[in-house]
């Protein structure tokens, strides 16, 4: 249990907040 | 058996028992990603933060966003009334979340929240002091140190400068704010641990 982050779901939680900005910029 | 999930980041303690510990989990992340997401946003909003590689940029949230949901969420934790107001707006004592189970690190942010409420910030040095807590060079998995490092710096000074200029006559509360750091890393730790056992159950 060395990365509680991924475990919670919260990197997929902060992947996708950041992706998202940056396809709207891309747009 | 009743269960509780004492976490002011859930809607309420309460769990239902007839629910899969599936369920529970998917309600719960539902409960505190839109905070997660505000912590995502703010940080977007960080000068600098968008110029760090994406891998670090993901790092950095993934080590800091307790510590920044601490520091932002410190008001959740009346200390006079010694009571936590849960996202779904409810009002529970300390003594009320003793008895379902609530372990140290309550208290302990109870004591954080009162120290740093007692510094009596404001909104713009609140802002300043969550940015330098997220971005630390001293995270583990960050690939490009001395860029981190160079912003961290950066947020660093403006945060003296901001409270120098603020408080002229308090030249402690520069050092009281970054003492604070090594007790949010020790909350952080507290609050991993208690993922485990909240998995282990």
């Amino acid at each position: 249990f060395s990365d509680p982050a991924s475990n919670l779901g919260l990197e997929d939680i902060i992947r996708k907040a950041l992706m998202g900005n940056l396809e709207e910029r891309q747009e | 058996r009743r269960m509780h999930l004492v976490c002011p980041m859930n809607t309420s303690p309460h769990v239902d028992p007839q629910k899969s510990g599936h369920e529970v989990w998917e309600e719960f992340a539902h409960s505190f990603t839109p905070a997660v997401r505000e912590v995502v946003e703010f940080a977007k909003k960080i000068p600098g933060f968008r110029d760090l590689s994406q891998h670090d940029q993901v790092s950095l949230l993934k080590a800091g966003t307790f510590e920044v949901l601490v520091v932002r969420f410190a008001s959740l934790f009346d200390v006079k009334d010694r009571t936590i107001t849960f996202l779904g707006g409810k009002k529970y004592s300390v003594d009320t979340l003793r008895a379902m189970g609530s372990s140290d690190l309550l208290n302990s942010m109870f004591d954080f929240s009162e120290k740093l409420t007692n510094l009596g910030l404001s909104e713009e040095e609140m802002s300043l002091f969550t940015a330098v807590v997220l971005v630390s060079a001293h995270r583990s998995g960050i690939e490009n140190v001395n860029s981190v490092e160079a912003l961290q710096e950066t947020l660093i000074r403006a945060l003296r400068s901001l409270i120098t200029r603020n408080h002229p006559n308090e030249s402690a509360i520069f050092t009281k704010l970054l003492l604070k750091l090594p007790d949010l890393r020790s909350l952080n730790n507290m609050h991993s641990e208690q993922l485990l056992a909240f998995k282990v159950h």
